[in-house]
């Protein structure tokens, strides 16, 4: 019998469409962050040069993180044009899923996602959002595992055979956290 | 975090982002790649970081 043969074909590429507004939030709580001015630079280097128009708040306590957000929503739904992206960046101390205020008090990470999603905010409907969070997210320390098992290796400074623990996976899930999969 | 340069995290991010072209999937894999090869020292001992990317993205994403 003969093998019917597949020719798989290359992907339809389709891109946001990013000709409307880019709008940036950033965060930060410098209390006891030493070098973040650094960091909000950095980013404000960046927004100029991507073309999105940032507001940065420093030393939000944790409930202004979150009404920082519901403003930030609301300017994003009553901005005057079409919206492209939202761009948040979030910069604190932290645990996992929780983020320390200037205040020492926690707030959810999940309760600030959900602000932007897409039940929430009619704007950013179908539009990209990008969360970066610069945060611990626990305790514990990665000293790395060697790679190159046997083969021979040229070690050098500038070159470390080590990895971090966890990198080179994909993980998909069949539905996003809380829901169910049907 | 270095106390004067900032975040690596931070620091990398934003040099990928201004200095390559591509989907951001792609330029975050660039983010992770160069984070897997830093060593920062902690305390006298070399420790390796590196973030980790969730996507629900529909389509490519070009901030470029």
């Amino acid at each position: 019998m003969e093998e019917e043969m597949i020719h798989p074909r290359p992907l339809q590429e389709e891109a946001y469409d990013m000709s409307g507004a880019r709008l940036a939030l950033t965060l930060c709580v410098m209390k006891a962050r030493e070098g973040s001015e650094a960091d909000i630079s950095a980013l404000e280097h960046m927004f100029k040069q991507l073309r999105f128009e940032n507001t940065t708040k420093r030393d939000p306590t944790a409930q202004q993180f979150q009404e920082e957000l519901k403003n930030f929503q609301d300017v994003i739904d009553n901005w005057k044009e079409p919206v492209s992206c939202a761009f948040v960046v979030l910069m604190a101390h932290g645990e996992e899923g929780l983020l320390k205020g200037e205040d020492g008090e926690m707030v959810k990470l999940d309760d600030l996602f959900e602000t932007l999603n897409n039940k929430n905010c009619r704007a950013l409907r179908g539009k990209p959002k990008i969360y970066i969070v610069q945060a611990c997210r626990g305790e514990h320390r990665d000293l790395g595992e060697t790679i190159g098992g046997d083969e021979m290796v040229m070690v050098t400074k500038d070159e470390p055979q080590t990895i971090p623990t966890y990198t080179d996976t994909v993980h998909v899930y069949s539905t996003v956290e809380g829901h169910l999969a049907y | 975090r270095h106390d004067v340069d900032g975040s690596t995290f931070i620091q990398t991010l934003t040099d990928v982002f201004c200095n390559r072209k591509g989907p951001i999937l792609q330029l975050l894999t660039e983010v992770t790649r160069r984070m897997a090869k830093a060593e920062l020292v902690q305390e006298g001992t070399a420790r390796k970081v590196n973030p980790e990317i969730e996507s629900t993205l529909r389509k490519q994403l070009y901030l470029q």
